[in-house]
């Protein structure tokens, strides 16, 4: 069956686009049949896997508003098993278009899974993808709202960074409301822990607090600060393709792996 | 006369709350009376000030919506000549309480200058600051609008990293549009290079390509990264008081110095 998860922090330049471009090529490198959804009015992930601007003229704001099917909106990229629905700044327009529609929290969701009412398995991505992963913006607005109502699991991307912690408890506190007013079935899939420095005793110690507050939660992938990553989207391809021995992509390829285990013994 | 400047770069992570904190903090050591007001619902500068949850009752959120005077909201910090108006998750429901509100935008600028039509110069900040300085959060939203419109000048922190370039273009729409809108005085105070590691040629080749097409908006100042900075707000203290002898302190020092050049000589 389609899993979806929503890639989701507010607080920026965490990881959250790098995250989902090379988890998604990982999943998609291992065979799974990968949709990467951007969501982000920058258009971030977009730009990291090649979408050229003049690519971007259906995107995410058309899916959402209903304006085009997940047909039209999804692309090929140049890595096999991983499409693209891209963004651009049209839908930095979308929270205030659509602010009293009755349905603004479940757009992503029914483009994804059908409308109110489709059979589970039977929406235009369940008969197409094994994964969906969605890069939201740095903030708790309606597009991250409709990322979380359409996933099953949240993958939290946190910077070994002091700041990290401090609006964790924030996020939570928003993925349990989302779980009891709009998606029952939402939960955390994981805590990835990113630019991890082990030279960096501010880093360890970010990591160590976050594996004893969260415990089992956090997996044990954690994503080294690696420049290859940061190069790779000026190159428009995630990381294992721009460098698939690099300390990065081996990092999203046990991320991967790690993931797909719990999906098998949640 | 007073100066007010909104921190702002809808790219997150990208030192929009240090630079806030410690140009704030470098301009105060130079004997300025600065207030910094933190406009991020995740609260990171409050907190990078030593301010605790328990001393934030009275906030931004009172602030703009009118439940407080500056007065009552602007609290002394451990730096001599720095005030912070702090910030809490009570700022994320401002959005929604005052969106129908007609002066929404203006909320921040009368409580700093007054109400509309009161004389220049005799606002509640203009009788005790020489400097404001509004950290933003990670989003052109409401809450940057805000800070846009009651700001003389924008300073904008950009990353030495490639999807930095990509956002830059949005927010200079953004500025022109408050502009023309809301606040013909805005204009780009400049832009600062941060997070500058010279031993990195993605980080030199960013800079180059944005001094060269921005050219002298861009201050001559760069903040190298330097782990000093990240460690100083688990301190609760601005760089300068955690470390005056570090590179990033220097860095903030130096910028101050630039920074007031230009409001010398336009
Ligand atoms: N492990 C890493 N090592 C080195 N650089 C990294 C790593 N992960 C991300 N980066 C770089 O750090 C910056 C921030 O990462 P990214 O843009 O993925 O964060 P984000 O959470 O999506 O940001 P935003 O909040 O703006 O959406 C980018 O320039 C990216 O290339
Ligand atoms: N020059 C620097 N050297 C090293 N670390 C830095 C530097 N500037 C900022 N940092 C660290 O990088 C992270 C991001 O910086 P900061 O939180 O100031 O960015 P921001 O733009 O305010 O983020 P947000 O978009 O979430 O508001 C923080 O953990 C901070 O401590
Ligand atoms: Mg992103
Ligand atoms: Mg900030």
């Amino acid at each position: 069956p389609l899993r979806v998860f929503a890639v989701s922090n507010q607080k920026g330049g965490v990881g959250k686009t790098t995250t989902t471009i090379n988890l998604g090529a990982a999943l998609a490198a291992v065979g799974r049949r990968v949709l990467l959804v951007d969501l982000d009015p920058q258009g971030n992930a977009s730009t990291g896997l090649g979408v050229e601007r003049r690519q971007r003229e259906t995107n995410s704001y058309h899916l959402l508003s209903g304006r085009a099917s997940l047909e039209e909106a999804a692309q090929a990229t140049a890595s096999e098993n991983l499409w693209v629905v891209p963004a651009n700044s049209d839908l930095a327009g979308l929270d205030l278009e659509i602010s009293d529609s009755p349905r603004r929290a479940h757009l992503l969701r029914e483009a994804l899974r059908g409308p109110e009412g489709t059979p589970a398995g039977e929406g235009p991505a369940d008969q197409r993808f094994d994964y969906v992963l969605i890069d939201s913006p740095p903030s708790l607005n309606l597009l991250t709202i409709n990322a979380m109502t359409a996933a099953d699991g949240v993958v939290v991307p946190l910077q070994c960074e002091f700041f990290a912690l401090e609006g964790l408890s924030q996020l939570l506190d928003t993925i349990d409301r989302v779980k009891k007013t709009l998606n029952r079935a939402l939960a955390v899939q994981g805590v990835v822990l990113t630019m991890y420095d082990r030279r960096n005793s501010l880093s360890a110690q970010v990591a160590a607090d976050v594996r004893e507050y969260l415990g089992g939660v956090v997996y044990e992938t954690s994503i080294p600060r690696n420049v290859r990553l940061s190069e790779a989207p000026s190159h428009g391809k995630p990381a294992l393709l721009y460098d698939r021995a690099c300390a990065g992509s081996q990092a999203y390829l046990r991320l991967a792996e790690e993931v797909l285990r719990r999906e098998r013994d949640p």
